[in-house]
């Protein structure tokens, strides 16, 4: 564990508890994309099989069940307790253009043709391009809630730190998977122009809107 | 390098 996976995760965490927090005090998921959050319960899920079969340590196990609960969570206030506010005339991404190639991508290029493996794999792949609809609705709508802008800035940091994390063990321990870093980069890619706006509207005080 | 299928990273 290094300091960049620790703080990687940290905004992760910070990440799925101000959208909690955000629909639980707000009692509407207003700006936020239901469909994303589906993805990121596929996500979790896919990967985490391995939960109770490989132990790695206590933080580790810890850490996926609460992204494992808190995901479905944010899933189901959006779908349920609060599907009155949800979005669903913007929220239009086709989701399944995100999931069928990643899925046909996970057979075809993966370290070991295990199912676990090949989950794993997919996994990867849907969580680099999982945030596409939800930064399509800020297109659609233009603009986002300023905590909003504060959960895609923590949900992209999480990935950016990862980044630097994979280059600290590279160096270090020689470790790398070519898998997990192009879909990272690819990822961290797709924040680029929010990473902008955020930096230069949200921090001076401005509300987190796109040029129409 | 480290066996790549043993994810121990989140």
């Amino acid at each position: 564990m290094n300091v960049f996976r620790f703080l990687g995760d940290l905004s992760h965490l910070v990440a799925i508890v101000i959208l909690l927090l955000k629909i639980w005090k707000t009692r509407s998921c207003s700006g936020i994309s239901g469909r994303s959050q589906i993805l990121f319960a596929i996500v979790f899920t896919t990967r985490y099989l391995d939960l109770f079969s490989n132990f790695i340590s206590v933080y580790n196990t810890s850490m996926k069940i609460v992204y494992i609960t808190c995901s479905y969570a944010t899933v189901y206030l959006i779908y349920g307790k609060f599907k009155a506010t949800y979005d669903f005339n913007h929220d239009t991404f086709r989701i399944e253009f995100l999931l069928v190639p990643s899925a046909i991508l996970a057979f075809l290029v993966n370290h070991d043709f295990s199912p676990l493996e090949i989950l794993w794999t997919f996994s990867i792949y849907l969580e680099s391009v999982a945030i596409l609809p939800q930064l399509f609705l800020v297109s659609k709508t233009g603009e986002a809630e300023t905590i909003t802008s504060h959960y895609l800035f923590a949900l992209g940091s999480y990935r950016l730190l990862y980044l630097l994390n994979w280059l600290w063990r590279y160096f270090s321990q020689g470790f790398y998977d070519l898998i997990a870093l192009l879909s990272g980069i690819l990822q961290t890619v797709l924040y680029c122009d929010f990473f902008y706006l955020y930096i230069s509207k949200v921090l001076k005080g401005k509300k987190l809107s796109l040029p129409a | 390098v480290i066996a790549r299928t043993r994810h121990d990273e989140l």
